[in-house]
């Protein structure tokens, strides 16, 4: 049985996407098989793998709001173990088209129960809100991790994402939990990311990352070539980070 | 009358508070009355501002939803001329509110119609998507700006959004247009920022503004101190950016 493990943060631009791609191309390249499901209208997780999510009827919208069969919707990406469910522009709609919907927060699990065996991890990347897709998203998953920019508004909101958590823990996933908290884009030449790694190391000691993700062009540049980091720069300290955050992600599961 | 401009983009930390907080605020520097609007849920600009949305039932849950007046909900800052609504939590749940309810592109509007002659401009500071909120804001306004993070998925997310405010002209405002592209955290070290900045100009060369927003630290911080970047460090190239814009704003709309 697999672990599906939702990737989330309501704050934007934290580097929500850039985890789920680099964090599943890294156990990927291990040989772990891994699915990837862009749940985020947006579709970045999509065209950094290099895949049009608008090209096809196979996208994630289908499975949630049409029930069709979501291992049609699953395509190949440059990895071989690593597989992925695209997002496209349909996926905007969804929210309202959930809201009259029965089971409205159960669908995405639904969904995956159709594949969960034929994968070591799923991951599903969240759009920046805590809408629907989101909640659907904390209740097919077993876990989530947080990815914390650091930069003050991003401190702010992570009281409200964990509060959102336990809600949903208490009344539709009661076994949800915090799998880390990951912070990012951390820039030691600088006393905000200093100041925001010591506030969160003392308000969250135990969930907090070991790996911290530096600020490094190259997380930047690789999805413009529609290209995981490990296979754009290789050698690059943001691509480093995300292999040595996948051995840590792999040895706290063996602890558990 | 006022003039009043939402600050847009579905991609998630692209500038859009740090652009709606400090160019409302350069503006009131030079004593023109401007309130701002702040319509996330995350409550950004309010708290960059000082003010906590949830410390009373002042805020545009209440005029938004429970249709209350909208002069109720306005309160100081440390700038004499700039006004601001806050928001908060509650503002989470409007997007499902809002589904149900009648005329419910139009709400927002009408609130702003309450309070439009006591003001010159009125900017309001946009969710990271393309829900009811964010269009409640496109159909109040007459402008858009839209900040743009010089990265791969902030350009790639550019197109959707214009769409979505050609559809918003054509079905809900006829009187909307494109105030302007701000390109934001512009690094002139880094090869991809300086792409980002030719491509925009090649498809969008009559709409981007001339002042480029630099990265710059000091704009990340002076939200800890609850206080716009013109009040925290005023030489700092984050300040004079945002004074220049406010300059460059204004001279547009004697063009007009
Ligand atoms: N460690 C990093 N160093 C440099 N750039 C980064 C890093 N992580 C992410 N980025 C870049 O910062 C931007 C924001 O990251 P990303 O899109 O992954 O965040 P997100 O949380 O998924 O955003 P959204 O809220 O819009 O979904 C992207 O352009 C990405 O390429
Ligand atoms: N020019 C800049 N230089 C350095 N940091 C910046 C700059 N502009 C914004 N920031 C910081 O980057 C982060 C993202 O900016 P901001 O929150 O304004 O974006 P946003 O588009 O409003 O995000 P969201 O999509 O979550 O609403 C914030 O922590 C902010 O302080
Ligand atoms: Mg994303
Ligand atoms: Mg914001």
């Amino acid at each position: 049985m697999s672990r599906i493990v939702a990737i989330a943060n309501q704050k934007g631009g934290v580097g929500k996407t850039t985890t789920a791609i680099n964090l599943s191309s890294a156990l990927a390249a291990s040989e772990r098989k891994v699915l990837l499901v862009d749940l985020d209208p947006q579709a970045n997780a999509s065209s950094g793998l290099g895949v049009n999510g608008s090209a096809s009827n196979a996208n994630i919208y289908q499975a949630l709001i049409k029930d069709l069969n979501l291992s049609k919707m699953i395509c190949n990406t440059e990895l071989a173990s690593l597989k992925l469910v695209p997002s496209n522009e349909q996926l905007a709609g969804a929210e309202i088209e959930l809201v009259n919907l029965p089971n409205r927060e159960y669908r995405l699990q639904a969904a995956l129960n159709q594949v969960r065996d034929r994968f070591e991890f799923i991951f599903i990347d969240c759009p920046p809100s805590l809408s629907l897709l989101t909640v659907n998203a904390l209740v097919a998953a077993q876990a989530v991790i947080v990815p914390l920019q650091c930069e003050y508004y991003a401190l702010e909101g992570l009281g409200r994402l964990l509060r959102t958590v336990k809600l949903v823990k208490e009344r539709l996933n009661p076994g949800l939990r915090i799998e880390g908290i990951l912070l990012t884009m951390f820039d030691r030449r600088n006393n905000l990311s200093w100041q925001v790694v010591e506030e969160v190391k003392k308000h969250f000691p135990n969930q907090i990352y070991r790996t911290v993700i530096p600020r490094n062009v190259r997380l930047g540049e690789a999805p413009s070539f529609g290209r995981p980091v490990i296979l754009y720069d290789i050698n690059s300290p943001g691509a480093q980070s995300y292999l040595e955050l996948a051995r840590e992600f792999l040895s706290r599961k063996e602890k558990r």
